[in-house]
């Protein structure tokens, strides 16, 4: 049975991105099979694996029910590409009969080939996001361990909410993930003050501040790739792990 | 005559908010008067000011034609809050004739009474962001000093001229913003890529990375009341004399 998890938070620059790449990648050394999806905007995982305007990419597939484009990064790890174009799709979907459900209708059969999915959104909580939340029933909810990315945690439970009361979906969170942590005082104070009020829905790995992960980002190379003894590396296979 | 500056970048976590609140308290401290304006459902900037649950926000201004509610921080620094609500406001203004210029009309008189406007956008280049644009015509582009932060810079430069284009409205660079800066090979790269690129664009002050920012923003403090002597202190002091 195939896990279909969002990387979400509204706030920006979070570490969604290089959690669903890194998280997938770490996946795959699991020996599972693992297909990213990328319905953010500004395709910055795309980007990421090394793909700049694919041909076809998310967007066909949410506007013109087009064949699912397949990146294969590797036997295993596989990605459904965007591309600046999908921003135009926002105001599109909003008038469209079930565009809320377009998503979770388009990956129905292909989902199954794989162990995972793992779905990167853009900052926001608009109609690209909620196709992220339907499609995928499983949320893991991205938070930098700085004070402005803890506030937004309230609004997408409110959401989930929200979504239950009006289209009768139940949205799981698979786990809180704080990212770049580090041995500062405000660090240690927003760990603390996630866990006090998430308790057991903290995943126990947390991912250390590490600028390798910003240097393997700049090469288009996972962390396992650019350097795999590095703390990024260690802390993904932990998180992997958990998830398993 | 006053200036009317929007932070901008829809890369999420680039340091907007905390340059609109720092730069924002450094130009009063140069004698300015300024007002802020938080057109970012996200509220962050007027959570960063103390402000929770505003009785009225930039949704009733966008929305209802509302009388503009200033929050007076101190005598010379006033900030135009946000509040969630204001994300249902997207749709709305899409179907309304002039829904990219409501901002602009809104704020036409009450900017007069300032030296300086700087608007907070959203991690997206939607309808708010656009509203943004159209109502300052002075873009300061916020860039971490990470590779991602830097894809969408082009994405940026095309809106302007798409503007241009098709609503006859000029739109400058103030300049571009590299925040986050650190003695590692990736920020020293992604500055000389950037300065390569844009040359005199850039600005000449770089925002050091420093998690007393982060402390201050936690304590709805600016970096000033927090720490004057601290580097962000010195750094958004430095860039607020680039600017007058
Ligand atoms: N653990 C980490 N340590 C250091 N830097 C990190 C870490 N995780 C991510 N980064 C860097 O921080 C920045 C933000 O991360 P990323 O782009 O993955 O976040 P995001 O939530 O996807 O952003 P957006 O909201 O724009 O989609 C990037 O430049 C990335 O390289
Ligand atoms: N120079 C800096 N040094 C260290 N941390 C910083 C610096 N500037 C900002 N930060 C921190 O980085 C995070 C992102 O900054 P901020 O929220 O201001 O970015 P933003 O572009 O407004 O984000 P969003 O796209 O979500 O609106 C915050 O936790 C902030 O405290
Ligand atoms: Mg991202
Ligand atoms: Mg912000």
């Amino acid at each position: 049975m195939v896990k279909i998890i969002s990387l979400v938070n509204h706030k920006g620059g979070v570490g969604k991105t290089t959690s669903a790449l890194n998280l997938g990648k770490a996946l795959t050394l699991l020996g599972k099979k693992v297909l990213l999806i990328d319905i953010d905007p500004q395709a910055n995982l795309t980007l990421c694996c090394g793909i700049e305007q694919p041909a076809t990419s998310i967007y066909e597939v949410l506007m013109e029910d087009a064949e699912i484009p397949i990146c294969e990064l590797t036997d295993k790890l596989h990605l459904l590409p965007s591309d600046l174009v999908l921003a135009s799709a926002i105001n599109k979907l909003h008038t469209q009969i079930g565009g809320y459900f377009k998503l979770k209708k388009s990956i129905k059969t292909i989902s199954k080939k794989y162990d995972f999915v793992l779905i990167d959104c853009p900052p926001s909580l608009d109609i690209l996001t909620m196709n992220a939340f339907i499609a995928s029933q499983n949320l893991l909810i991205v938070v930098q361990s700085h004070y402005l990315s803890t506030v937004g945690l309230q609004t997408i439970l409110d959401t989930i909410t929200e979504i239950k009361e009006n289209l009768d979906i139940e949205i799981n969170i698979s786990g809180i993930l704080l990212t770049q942590t580090a041995h500062t005082n405000i660090s240690k104070a927003v760990i603390d003050t996630v866990k006090n009020i998430y308790q057991n829905k903290v995943f126990a790995t947390h991912i250390r501040q590490s600028v390798k992960l910003v240097e393997a980002s700049a090469e288009h190379k996972t962390i396992f790739e650019y350097d795999e003894k590095s703390s990024g590396a260690v802390d993904y296979m932990a998180l992997a792990k958990e998830l398993v």
